[in-house]
């Protein structure tokens, strides 16, 4: 199991298409404060499948839209496809084909506020990428994921939601 | 159910408690259930004893042990169920240097099976990476991203 | 009284625009009261806008800018009433080089009429100080002092 | 104004007596993680006033107290000194003579959960010293001492309390 390549255009500060290919190993991101690092880790999050604006550090789902400088317009969408790989076979009836070995999940939002997702760039249902993530350890509310400041809050957290985390894994 | 849920609690439990001895470099812990009897909904509680300190409630640990023993819990949770990528953003930044370096030696062995992502603004950190990128808002307000991969220098160079 | 606080509010108000370009090398912030017709009682509000980037409400900025600007209103406070020292607790974890510079920088101007007392893992800013001492627990559970005099250093040195 | 040493014996982790002499500038306090430098902002923040447990990270006040290790004992107090110097004269009727471009104001907490305060070595009351402390920007929760994670919680805080900042200090 492994991601292979981030795709993000008009998602938050990434205005521009960029792409982001990922190595075996650990790969680090560095930058100067506000430049956009967890703004990448944001796009992971949401490509997911994560529903909450509040976990993407934003009021309203729409403010994941690039929303313009004062030398650029804010864009009509965001979108971002995860390229990855998974070890074994799934089944996702009514869901397009792809090959586990090599496929992508993606998901669009525009400013209507329709969403869609894609599997392989074909469009499919939210539910079809929640089948194909199953039991990846990968999803909305990661432990896989730690947020700026989600180490602090783990400490903080009320003893009902430490049990949460390790539901979500059991 | 409970027994998936007792499962899974136990294995935590056990992986918690060998990777808070790895990033102290000693010390205990543990992962216990408020209320015994009730494994069905039962909170859970957090016990930290670093190297040669007291047993004692997580939050009157210090800034940093609170973050290492946090980092602990939640690397065992992944252990458990590993998933193809692990995101790390800034958990570095309360920690002294010894601390940043049993880390990073963790995150390297763990990196054999697992892709990571570490955003970071720690020098020692960055040194451990096998591929580095740097995020820029040349123009402000939008992102690029600039790479240096330092496999590929090093087979450049060699 | 409503006096009082509107002065102090006019001023600290004042303080905060000129922190915040000083720690930010530009853009601008405003503290807001949420009800103009209550000055009474009305909450505040914290808008900033770093350099280039668009007006928003502090909740939107990253970690490090929230960081930056929640500094520059509690320097903005203590300028309009200075105590004879101010402790600052890691406020230098989630900078980055830059805005680590910019914040030594205006430290050691308010330190020619204020004591800092700076906690820090940060080396740019241990550079900055006058005195280090270093905290030890060699003994595990009990700290001890050993102090650095940079200036008794130098004037022993010449 | 300016402060020139701080003593402690029995505060949290500093079990012995330890001097910290105040230079004019910046001091920066260093060391590994757990080592006892928040320990010494708790002191100054304690000897200037302090009355609430949770600000000091501990669930009641007697957690200041030393509390042992394997090989040392629990003390049976905590004891801070601070010597300091203000620039105005300052009359205190009631309390104990003092110089006030050189004198110390101290705190001593005993197991049985008496306190007791101390004017240049003299028993005082605790508002004696909040009366010499007006106007000097020291005291309980002051803006001038930034607790670990303190720069978080302002802006994480609702509009009623950063208000009650701006009020301290008017
Ligand atoms: N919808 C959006 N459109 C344009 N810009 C956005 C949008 N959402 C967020 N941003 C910008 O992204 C920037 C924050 O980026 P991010 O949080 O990734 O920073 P960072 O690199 O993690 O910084 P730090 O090191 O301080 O944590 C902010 O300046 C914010 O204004
Ligand atoms: N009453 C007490 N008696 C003995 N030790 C105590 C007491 N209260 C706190 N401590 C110890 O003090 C230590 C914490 O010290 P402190 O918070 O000052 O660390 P720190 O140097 O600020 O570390 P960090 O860099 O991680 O923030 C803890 O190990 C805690 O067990
Ligand atoms: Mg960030
Ligand atoms: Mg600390």
């Amino acid at each position: 199991n492994r991601i292979k390549k981030l795709e993000l255009v008009g998602f938050k500060s990434f205005c521009d298409r960029t792409h982001i290919p990922f190595n075996e190993g650990v790969t680090v991101i560095v930058g100067p404060n506000g430049c956009g690092k967890s703004n990448i880790s944001d796009a992971i999050s949401w490509v997911v499948g994560e529903q909450s604006a509040k976990s993407l550090r934003t009021d309203k789902m729409e403010g994941v839209i690039f929303n313009g400088t004062q030398k650029r317009k804010p864009t009509g969408f965001a979108e971002v496809i995860l390229t990855l790989s998974l070890d074994h076979e799934i089944e996702i009836p009514g869901a397009p084909e792809f090959n586990p070995a090599n496929f992508s999940i993606g998901r669009r939002l525009y400013r209507s506020g329709e969403s869609e997702y894609y599997l392989d760039g074909q469009r499919c249902r939210l539910k079809d990428i929640q089948a194909l993530l199953e039991g990846t350890g990968l999803g909305p509310n990661s432990y896989a994921i730690l947020e700026q400041g989600r180490i602090g809050q783990i400490l903080s957290s009320k003893p009902a939601e430490r049990r949460s985390l390790i539901e979500e894994a059991a | 159910s409970i027994e998936q849920f007792e499962e899974a609690f136990q294995a935590i439990r056990r992986n918690f408690q060998e990777v808070f001895q790895i990033l102290f470099g000693g010390g205990q812990c543990d992962l216990r259930l408020l209320d015994e009897d009730d494994v069905l909904d039962s909170g859970i509680d957090i016990i930290a004893q670093p190297p040669g300190k007291r047993l004692q409630n997580v939050l009157l640990l210090s800034g940093g042990e609170k973050a290492l023993t946090a980092l602990a819990l939640l690397i065992a949770i992944f252990r458990y169920r590993p998933s193809p990528v692990c995101v790390l953003d800034e958990v570095d930044a309360p920690l002294d240097d010894a601390n940043v370096n049993r880390f990073t030696r963790l995150v390297t062995e763990l990196s054999q099976n697992t892709q990571f992502i570490i955003i970071t603004h720690n020098k020692n950190t960055m040194e451990t990476a096998q591929t580095m990128y740097g995020v820029t808002m040349e123009e402000p307000g939008v992102s690029k991203i600039i790479g240096v991969d330092f496999r590929q220098q090093q087979a450049l160079a060699s």
